[in-house]
């Protein structure tokens, strides 16, 4: 199998990349081959997994913009067999530059389709940047699956219309099988009651779509990337790892099915 | 005095709605007559101080590119002394609409220049949203100062340097005397190294230009908009309402000393 699953939200602060981070490495410890493209101009996944971003030469900027090769661009990581794409400051140029180019959704989608004719990986993981430009668009078009963050926050569920609406229009008009995996609760604080309102809002409303594990708030996730390591190698028996295995348990089991 | 301050980070939930509100709220009830501007198509200002969003037939999307007036947008709120003029989802598109217009920076402040003429506030502060888009800019170039909210997470200072260079900008070609009136680090939680750590660099860096006090993390400031009131009204004793009022007391020091 090859699965690509894009991780949006064009609210910020979300956890998109500290999930997009914690998952492909959960997956690569689980042994099977990742691959984590960065699709944001902040290459917060990049610098969280250890990419000497100034001393890479390619990013995805240049597989978007200047025809780059996927494998041009691909580094290992200190996490074995988890791969990264990384991203650079250019990207936030991409959305404009992108603008006139023909079929200008589809160029990730082509790349990827390029790669695999080389390079087997079971998954590989798109982290988007908080927003839904033509660089986040790549990112659904080229996608089987979606993954949501959502912050356990009042108003969180409000932005998730616009998203919704435009997973609709690519499955409509550019990439007929891409699909909601499922919605993540995230910075999920048990203490707070209105943590626990929202979750059960999202949770009345999107039912089964809802990964049955939320990612509680745990301070060493937001640790972990000081010391570019993913959760289950910093802070192997914290709530964020159990999390993170949860979810990983679940996204294969969703992901095998089909 | 008629006082204007934007409060803007394009990175997204990093309290800027919530600064906002309880400033706003907290002037007015230290007496000033105080309008809060409501530039973010998500509202959150405005539904986080009960305004019927609904209900309300023009918003700022009109003042920007209908050619409202401010007063025909401008609502009481249920705080004395302050009114807001309120967002609605439409603003969403101003920033593409605005592309062609002539002066397209500039509408709001002159726009706040006719209100002057009829109703006098003591303060003006503006909502922006997650972006530096054109209706932001809008802001930047109206105000007489910026607050920029950081959250003392690693990698907040990162994305400033944008922040910093666009009001540098702005200052060059369109409001030759905006200023920086402070750094306010916000969802600090002093249980944890990382917010300590980042707080150090943030106050090493950016020294006398930091608000002394950090705004910390506190339930009661994400329950409050959920009650439609400000910190002070609905959780008085609350660390947030002490921060925020010590906030409010060192942005009236800093900006009558002008
Ligand atoms: N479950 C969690 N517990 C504690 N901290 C977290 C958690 N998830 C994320 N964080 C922290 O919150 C901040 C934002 O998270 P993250 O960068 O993953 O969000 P994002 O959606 O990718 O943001 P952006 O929209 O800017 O790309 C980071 O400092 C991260 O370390
Ligand atoms: N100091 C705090 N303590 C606890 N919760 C907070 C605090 N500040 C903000 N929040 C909560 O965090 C979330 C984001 O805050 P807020 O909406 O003020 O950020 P923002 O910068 O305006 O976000 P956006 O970029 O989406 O406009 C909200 O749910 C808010 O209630
Ligand atoms: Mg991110
Ligand atoms: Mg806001």
């Amino acid at each position: 199998q090859q699965i690509c699953i894009a991780i949006c939200n064009q609210k910020g602060g979300c956890s998109k990349t500290t999930t997009a981070i914690n998952l492909s490495s959960c997956l690569a410890e689980k042994g099977y081959r990742v691959l984590l493209i960065d699709l944001d101009a902040q290459a917060h996944a990049s610098l969280g997994l250890g990419v000497d971003i100034e001393q890479t030469e390619k990013s995805t900027y240049d597989v978007l913009i200047n025809n780059a090769g996927l494998e041009d661009v691909i580094q290992k990581t200190s996490v074995k067999n988890l791969d990264i794409a990384s991203a650079n400051v250019s990207l936030a140029d991409a959305q404009l530059e992108l603008a006139t180019v023909l079929g200008r959704e589809s160029i990730l989608r082509i790349a990827i389709h390029k790669l695999r004719l080389r390079k087997k990986y079971q998954y590989t993981l798109i982290d988007c940047s908080p927003s839904l430009n033509l660089v986040t668009l790549n990112a659904i078009v080229a996608a089987d699956y979606v993954i949501i963050p959502v912050q356990t926050h009042y108003y969180s569920l409000e932005g998730m219309k616009e998203l919704f609406s435009t997973i609709d229009i690519v499955k409509e008009r550019l990439n007929f099988d891409v699909k909601i995996l499922g919605i993540l609760a995230t910075l999920f604080d048990k203490r707070t009651k209105v943590s626990h309102r929202v979750l059960d809002q999202i949770q009345n409303y999107f039912k089964d779509l809802v990964f049955r594990t939320p990612i509680h708030y745990n301070v060493k996730l937001c640790e972990a990337p000081i010391y570019k390591k993913p959760i289950h190698l910093y802070a192997r028996t914290s709530q964020g790892a159990k999390d993170y295995w949860a979810l990983t348990q679940e996204v294969i089991e969703r992901t095998l099915a089909k």
